[in-house]
């Protein structure tokens, strides 16, 4: 562990409990795709599911239980508590265009080709590009409550921090794993466009808009 | 092992 990875949890905890607050006190889940935050399902379900079989910590043991627990708790919001405020005719980017290739992937791209070796993987590619659901959906309303900004922004800065903990892992442990630290990167760089309006609109406390 | 550094991570 070093302070770059315990960060970049932190930011991903914070971009959780940011979303499951904003549907609450808004009482909806409006702006928020409900396809991204599926994906997210598969993605910890796919990649946590070595918590029956490899025991690592109990930070890594209890982080696990709660990223698959709150992402399915997220999406029963979103499906049946706040069902009424969901658009789905914003929500229209079609998951098969990720969840194939990352599994194709997936089987092409891996370090063992056994199950497990595989799940995690896929896991890995398809979170890269989890986002893009709720990316085209706001680039398709033009606009984004702040709130929402914010977890986004959070869950952005997660994965950028985990890039200098892979460079300080590799000077201080000399290890290199290549198939995180492309997807991390690709991963990282579709946020780049949304960290701009964010810095630039967002922490200026105006509204975010994208330009038309 | 085998394993890449990565797999002990969130």
């Amino acid at each position: 562990m070093n302070v770059f990875r315990l960060l970049g949890d932190l930011a991903h905890l914070a971009s959780i409990f940011i979303l499951v607050h904003k549907m609450h006190i808004t009482r909806s889940c409006r702006g928020i795709s409900f396809k991204t935050q599926a994906l997210y399902v598969l993605v910890f379900l796919t990649r946590y599911l070595d918590l029956f079989w490899a025991w690592i910590s109990w930070y890594n043991f209890l982080m696990k239980i709660f990223f698959i627990s709150s992402s399915c708790y997220i999406l029963y919001l979103v499906h049946y508590r706040f069902r009424p405020t969901y658009d789905p005719s914003l929500d229209t980017f079609k998951v098969e265009y990720l969840v194939g290739p990352c599994f194709v992937l997936a089987l092409i791209f891996n370090y063992h080709f056994d199950f497990s070796e595989i799940l995690w993987t896929f896991s890995i590619y398809l979170e890269a590009v989890a986002i893009f659901p709720q990316l085209f959906m706001m680039q398709r309303t033009g606009e984004a409550e702040t709130i929402t900004t914010h977890y986004l922004a959070a869950l952005g800065v997660y994965r950028a921090l985990y890039i200098p903990n892979w460079i300080y892992r590799y000077y201080t442990e000399g290890t290199v794993d290549p198939i995180a630290i492309v997807a991390g990167i690709v991963q990282t760089g579709l946020y780049l466009d949304f960290f701009y309006v964010y810095v630039t609109k967002v922490l200026q406390g105006q509204k975010f808009e994208l330009p038309a | 092992e085998g394993k890449q550094s990565a797999h002990d991570e969130l």
